[in-house]
């Protein structure tokens, strides 16, 4: 699974994911990815998220939106809400895998609960990180 | 002026340090650094977050490592099933698509179903059939073959269980 979100100089966010699935899987097997709302989300209000990783977790935990309430319901910081959803609440239905996210002020957020995630970020202010491990 | 960012992934899993050479490792790396850039200089040039994700995604899907597009693994009877979906935060529109074959870029097809019919998601035939009214030219199998991929799907293909891209066997669970 690949994704990318993003907040462009006008403060608008919006969020892209696209899968192979899952090695060897069968019966028109769907996971989260194509899912709004679980597995790709987008609201200039709250945040952009993109997720990966075991996907009927990430359905059956609404995970992309989850972080969107976080943030909108209990006024969580994008940082806290990204790490809450994917660090407790994913974690504790037994849901492998991370997400990341961008804010309408531009702050990002790349959670994963994996030994690694490939994730790379790039900002105006001149950051700039790509990682694979922990 | 506000602060643009973009950020990326490429997915999830056992990936633990030293089960890689530093040759396959700079690969991953090079190859998320190109779509980073592709779709950072978008936002640079006071584009859309809607294009910069496109483009971002559509360089991944074109890369043989990542499980998507070009790289994506294969099902149990040997194709390879395709989903994307891209959403757009100021107006809440979305497009999604599922279960295509021989799509090159699945999140272009995403996006043309939010921006070129009533719908969200369309999956299958009917998603097939509509990539076609639009001339989308569909890949031949090898273009999506991988020798990598090839051999994950060999180790498990006569079981019942299914794998992460980039996780070790997961034990299949049937509700």
């Amino acid at each position: 699974t690949v994704g990318a979100v993003a907040c462009d100089q006008n403060g608008n966010v919006a969020a892209a994911t696209s899968t192979g699935g899952m090695t060897n899987k069968r019966w028109g097997r769907v996971g989260d990815s194509p899912m709004i709302g679980s597995g790709t989300y987008a609201n200039n209000k709250t945040c952009a998220v993109s997720c990966t990783g075991s996907g009927e977790y990430f359905i059956r935990g609404v995970v992309a939106y989850d972080v969107s309430c976080l943030m909108e319901y209990k006024g969580m910081s994008l940082e806290e809400a990204a790490s809450e959803v994917i660090n407790k609440r994913v974690l504790e239905i037994g849901g492998d895998g991370g997400l990341i996210a961008v804010d309408a002020e531009g702050n990002i957020a790349m959670p994963f609960n994996t030994e690694g995630m490939y994730r790379a970020f790039k900002t105006s202010k001149g950051e700039k990180e790509i990682g694979i491990y922990r | 002026m506000k602060k643009y960012s973009l950020v990326i992934h490429g997915g999830a899993g056992t990936l633990v340090k030293g089960l890689m050479t530093p040759e396959k490792e700079e690969q991953y790396k090079s190859a998320l650094n190109e779509a980073l850039e592709k779709g950072y200089a978008i936002l640079e040039n006071s584009g859309s977050a809607m294009d910069a994700v496109e483009v971002a995604v559509n360089h991944l899907e074109d890369s043989p490592l990542f499980n998507a597009g070009k790289g994506s693994v294969f099902t149990n009877d040997g194709t390879h099933e395709m989903d994307a979906a891209i959403m757009d935060g100021k107006t809440l529109d979305a497009g999604a698509v599922s279960l295509i074959t021989g799509i090159k870029n699945p999140i272009s097809l995403a996006r043309d179903i939010m921006e070129k019919t009533d719908h969200v998601f369309l999956a299958g035939e009917g998603a097939m059939r509509f990539a076609k009214s639009l001339d989308y030219t569909l890949e031949a199998p090898e273009y999506f073959y991988d020798e990598h991929r090839y051999q994950q799907w060999q180790n498990i293909k006569d079981s019942d269980k299914f794998q992460l891209d980039h996780s070790m066997k997961k034990e299949g669970k049937f509700g």
